[in-house]
């Protein structure tokens, strides 16, 4: 027995102008 | 520690030390062709959507485990019986029989991700591979439930 009730769609993002701070190898 | 206050003087050290060098860097990110979020309503440079599925799911009585001829014997007793081999037993059969639990099911996970990079006002500095790093994190995040 099952009732659906929908989709939850969930976007996670990386927007532009957010200040970052990265280390990595050049 | 070489230490240089803007990413335009990133150039000098690169020309002085070996490569290949650890840098820690700092800016706004940028793109020249950021993604347009539908549910955020922003401009992104790297996008998850996942897409879940959600419903109810009909409580049904779980079954005790205990042979069927000392399930009267446990039915009857306030707490579990030694000859009961199921430790949850009492706690399953306290929930009302016709109760519904909700529930999710993943359907997609895709990630988007353009070209992009780091600008602190004096110059610029592409970023690869972020997405593989210790604790890269999302800065926003919003859902959307569609019945």
């Amino acid at each position: 027995d099952k009732k659906i009730l929908g989709l939850k769609r969930t976007e996670r993002v990386l927007p532009v102008g957010a200040f970052l701070t990265v280390v990595g190898e050049v | 520690v070489t230490r240089v206050n803007r990413l335009n003087d990133l150039a000098q050290l690169l020309d002085a030390e070996r490569l290949p060098l650890v840098v820690t860097i700092s800016g706004k990110v940028a793109s020249e062709n950021p993604i347009n979020c539908e549910i955020t309503g922003l401009k992104s440079v790297i996008v998850e959507e996942r897409v879940n599925k959600l419903y109810l799911k009909k409580k049904e009585e779980e079954k005790c485990k205990c042979a069927i001829k000392q399930k009267e014997k446990c039915k009857r007793a306030t707490k579990p019986q030694k000859t009961c081999n199921d430790a949850d037993y009492w706690t399953l059969h306290s929930e009302p029989s016709d109760s519904w639990t909700l529930h999710s099911k993943s359907i997609s996970c895709n990630t988007k991700e353009v070209p992009w990079y780091l600008d602190d006002g004096t110059d610029h500095v592409h970023v690869v591979g972020a997405r593989g790093a210790t604790d890269f994190g999302y800065t926003a995040v919003r859902s959307k439930f569609d019945e």
